[in-house]
């Protein structure tokens, strides 16, 4: 469980991950 | 009247020179010119006008250019600072030079901020947090109850809203990650740390030798 949302959001959100740009490559 | 006959090559609008983006950055000139390999990779996904348009952004991403993200909106809007409705390439690579590896955490924690930072406002305020819980829950298909969503919310803001005025403000935020820096991780691409070798693909003949700066 989460008790930090920002936590939540970092670790879940694939739109906050751009490591897939590089993956274009 | 003279006729001028540039000898550079085509290059996309928008285009800045490697060794000023070095000089701004902490990549090498052959970082940059590889970085120019991605940006036109991309840039030419979907519209091939050499400029990253929304769609093209969210395709990289998510290899599905109709998919909306919030994040993804939000990430796409602070790199393109010049407020243009496009990422032109000097906006790429020193937006993609505050996830460096060796960038400044002050900058890494600004970044995120705008980020949270919804509605531009200067502040993270409650709503903005429940409405991005709510995006993500969207985004990954989790099921949680109201209760759990308000309960995380509220924890959240009792931790980080030290002044107790609804909402978060900038300092707020350098204090909370420093008690939380796993908040920044996203924050950090280990594959800028040389571009060059984790993507050989991008490698193009500098046209000016790094150790000649």
């Amino acid at each position: 469980p989460f008790y930090n949302a920002f936590e939540f959001i970092s670790s879940m959100s694939s739109g906050f991950d751009l490591s897939n740009l590089f993956e274009s490559g | 009247m003279g006729c001028f006959h540039s000898k550079s090559p085509k290059h996309t609008p928008g285009y800045e020179e490697p060794v000023i983006l070095a000089a701004e950055t902490l990549f090498s000139v052959s970082e940059v010119e590889a970085l120019y390999e991605l940006y036109k990779k991309i840039s030419s996904s979907i519209t091939d006008d050499g400029l990253i348009h929304k769609e093209e952004f969210q395709l990289a991403l998510f290899r599905n250019r109709n998919k909306r993200n919030l994040f993804a909106d939000r990430v796409f809007d602070i790199f393109d600072y010049k407020r243009n409705g496009v990422i032109e390439f000097g906006e790429f690579v020193r937006s993609l030079g505050i996830f460096h590896p060796n960038a400044s955490v002050a900058d890494k924690v600004s970044f995120a901020f705008r980020v949270y930072d919804l509605r531009s406002t200067g502040f993270i305020e409650r709503e903005e947090l429940r409405e991005m819980v709510l995006a993500l829950l969207h985004e990954s298909d989790v099921v949680l109850s109201e209760e759990y969503i308000e309960m995380i919310v509220n924890k959240t803001f009792d931790d980080a809203d030290k002044k107790g005025d609804g909402k978060i403000d900038l300092d707020e935020w350098k204090e909370f990650v420093s008690q939380n820096p796993s908040l920044i991780k996203n924050m950090t691409l280990p594959y800028l740390k040389d571009i060059t070798l984790a993507f050989p693909s991008f490698v193009v003949r500098s046209e000016v030798e790094d150790s000649d700066l």
